[in-house]
């Protein structure tokens, strides 16, 4: 019920009031997380609006109020495990990405399908088949998957995953999926093209 | 001199006008936009309006048009030449990922300074030394330099990639680094936050 992009909004105003707090800053207005986001003054009021009153007319948003609230409509403060499915170059470097560990979430497994991975090690975590997935997830209550598996096995994995019952799949398989829990889609592309527009503007100074 | 949030917009313009081409649409609208993308429809304006009149009031925006022009602006139809820094899983997971080469980018080189990897090959590229950085950047114009090496060891390659004469770095390292060329920092953790809250929203219904 609430779109996408609002969703990620709020994650990066949510950002900008925790360095707003380690600034120790007690207030904050729209118009000054307009400046700081380069996002526009009105869209950050409509964002808010939609979860209650937050601030006060010509005072302003209290900024550990603000922080609190959506740190809470965030589901930030709970810790949630994931699984990696697909143990490879990706996978690997996902499930050793040690920042995971201070936002909350937690790697408790890795999933694959090539004979010769099953039973080795990565760190603390031993690599299991995908036959064992639905049970796993079920005895250790998993919400998340990471889907890490190449473009033409990301159909079939991502099917599997539902069945097992998680509750949503992080895609970064070069493909489109279709399932009926929710997916977010990761791709670098994106950040890459911003870099070249980055580099095209410095030149032409 | 364009901020960046604007960057990253324009970025998204594009890849729905790409959509809106390829769906053969003649003719769209900032509302229209605002609609498909969720962001506000006077932001779009006045993000376009740093590149010059569009549109045409009462018809619109002519697709082909604006889609040209903002290829032209981002430089997306230019090739550009990158290389890896730190050819451990991330490293090769991004090497070997292939969206890349459609999008207009291509891996040319891959580097580390781990004695046990220089010479090795994955696909075509094989791993060299940090120390012949500069001149393979000279000799191949390399614009891009993606960087996959462990938080400690981030700032000290960013410098050596600077010191190569790069134009800029795409940055996954967990760390934030100092240069004085362009850098854009990539990290999923804001992806896994959004689908965290897309579960919760989920669950409550
Ligand atoms: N979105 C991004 O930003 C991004 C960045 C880099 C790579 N990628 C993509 O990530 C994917 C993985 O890349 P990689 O370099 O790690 O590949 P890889 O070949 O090293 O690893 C893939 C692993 O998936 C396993 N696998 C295959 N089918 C499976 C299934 N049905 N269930 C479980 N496991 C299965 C394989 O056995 C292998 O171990 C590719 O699609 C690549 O394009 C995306
Ligand atoms: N931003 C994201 O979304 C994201 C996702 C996954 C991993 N990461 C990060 O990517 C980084 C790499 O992860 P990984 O799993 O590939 O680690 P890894 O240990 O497998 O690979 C790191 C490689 O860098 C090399 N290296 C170290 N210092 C170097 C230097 N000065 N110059 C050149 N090469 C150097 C090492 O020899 C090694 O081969 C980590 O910081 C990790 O946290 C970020």
């Amino acid at each position: 019920k609430i779109p996408r992009p609002v969703i990620r909004r709020l994650v990066v105003y949510y950002r900008c009031l925790e360095r707003m707090k380690g600034e120790g800053k007690e207030y904050t207005s729209s118009k000054e997380l307009a400046r700081r986001l380069g996002i526009k003054a009105c869209q950050i009021r409509k964002d808010l609006s939609y979860f209650g009153g937050f601030g006060k007319r010509g005072v302003g948003y209290k900024v550990e109020n603000l922080r609190e609230r959506l740190e809470e409509i965030l589901g930030i403060g709970q810790k949630w495990r994931a699984v990696v499915i697909g143990a490879g170059n990706l996978g690997k470097a996902i499930a050793g990405h040690k920042p995971l560990q201070q936002q909350g979430f937690e790697i408790v497994g890795m999933f694959d399908t090539d004979g010769r991975k099953i039973g080795k090690k990565f760190g603390n975590l031993e690599i299991m088949h995908m036959s064992d997935l639905k049970k796993f997830v079920e005895e250790n209550d998993v919400k998340i998957a990471i889907l890490c598996v190449p473009a033409d096995s990301a159909q079939d994995a991502a099917k599997a995953v539902e069945e097992a019952g998680v509750g949503g799949i992080l895609n970064f398989s070069a493909r489109v999926i279709k399932v009926s829990i929710p997916v977010e889609n990761v791709d670098f592309t994106a950040s890459l093209k911003s870099l070249a527009f980055q580099i095209i503007k410095r030149k032409g100074k």
